[in-house]
């Protein structure tokens, strides 16, 4: 658009790729005390003919792939949809049950924006694996079961949320100061005061405020045992006691401008621990919505 | 450690390569301007208020 040498082209936007819309329910299904470690989405991919599978096999002797990819979708107040990519998989032609989908990330975009009546709404795009003219088009002939109940409930597409018990695994707040510090110590914020005045160099340099309270985790967490897991996790490792939230930390520095001397705020960052957390080691650290 | 690591970030973010070494002298009738003063006590008040997520 807008080039001299180059005339202005307009086409309308194709796609061959189906689409189904999911719409969960999420109501009492993520209580504050429940922490969320995992949510798959399980779909049913219908037999395909053995007609079609023949005919693929025939044009497409290796390549009877399509890809599968998972949307969350933002149903945002002036009532346009925005969506962000969740899942993507391959499905063959010539399979057929139960494929999952790792959801845990829309869940977690769903859970930051606090619509707690909302449901979740999924979006399911089968479509090509590859894109030009040789490339197999047996995304047409992949075809799951919907929440249409003329597919029947018992394919229909299901929704798995795993989550752990807050007060059974999670961290315990503040730290009780008049309980020492012991191996059964459950993970908790401790505070710590750091005294500034106490480092020399500071001196002449930092003149508010004399010191802050730091707070650190502290403690151990309830572990999971694999007989807990009815499904294969791949995050049961050790749950330690992590920092989860901060809070920045303002001073007032004298610096020198020149041959003058003049007063700055500065505010150094991540400096205050503000919660605690249990958290199994690499779980993936989920995204943060943008406005 | 900690020790350290507030030196740390404080240099960083001053974008100073060593401490700067001020004499009592200096600073002993420093006055502190209102508007240092306001802009300092809202932001102890913010970071009182709302933690920065630092995601797990």
């Amino acid at each position: 658009r807008h080039s001299q040498t180059i005339a202005e082209i307009m086409g309308r936007f194709f796609s061959d790729a189906s689409n189904q819309l999911l719409v969960f329910s999420m109501k009492d299904r993520l209580p504050p005390n429940r922490e969320l470690v995992q949510a798959v989405l399980r779909l049913f991919q219908k037999p395909s003919s053995k007609g079609v599978i023949r005919k693929q096999h025939k044009m497409f002797p290796f390549h009877s792939y399509a890809s599968v990819t998972i949307y969350w979708v933002q149903v945002r107040e002036d009532g346009t949809n925005r969506t962000y990519v969740i899942d993507s998989r391959r499905v063959s032609t010539q399979e057929t049950g139960w494929i999952t989908f790792d959801v845990s990330q829309a869940v977690n975009y769903w859970q930051q924006e606090g619509k707690v009546n909302q449901p979740l709404v999924l979006e399911v795009s089968i479509h090509r694996e590859n894109i030009g003219p040789m490339s197999s088009n047996a995304h047409k002939f992949i075809h799951f079961s919907s929440q249409n109940p003329v597919d029947g409930e018992l394919h229909a597409p299901q929704l798995q949320l795993h989550t752990l018990d807050m007060e059974e695994y999670g961290a315990h707040g503040n730290c009780d100061p008049d309980i020492p510090l012991s191996r059964g110590t459950r993970c908790c914020r401790r505070e710590t005061y750091i005294n500034l005045q106490e480092f020399k160099w500071t001196e002449n340099w930092i003149l508010d405020p004399p010191g802050f309270k730091a707070y650190d985790c502290v403690g151990s967490c309830q572990q999971l045992k694999k007989e807990h897991l009815n499904f294969r996790w791949p995050f049961a490792t050790q749950r330690k006691c992590h920092v989860t939230s901060t809070a920045p930390l303002p001073l007032i520095v004298a610096v020198k401008e020149g041959d003058k001397i003049v007063t700055k705020v500065v505010n150094l960052y991540n400096m205050k621990v503000m919660q605690c957390s249990c958290s199994s080691e690499g779980m993936p650290v989920m995204k943060k919505l943008k406005p | 450690q900690m020790e350290e690591k507030f030196q740390e970030s404080l240099l960083r973010q001053l974008q100073l390569n060593e401490i700067p070494v001020l004499e009592k002298a200096d600073v002993e009738h420093l006055v502190i301007p209102d508007h240092v003063r306001t802009k300092y006590v809202s932001l102890m008040k913010r970071s009182a208020e709302e933690p920065s997520p630092r995601g797990k």
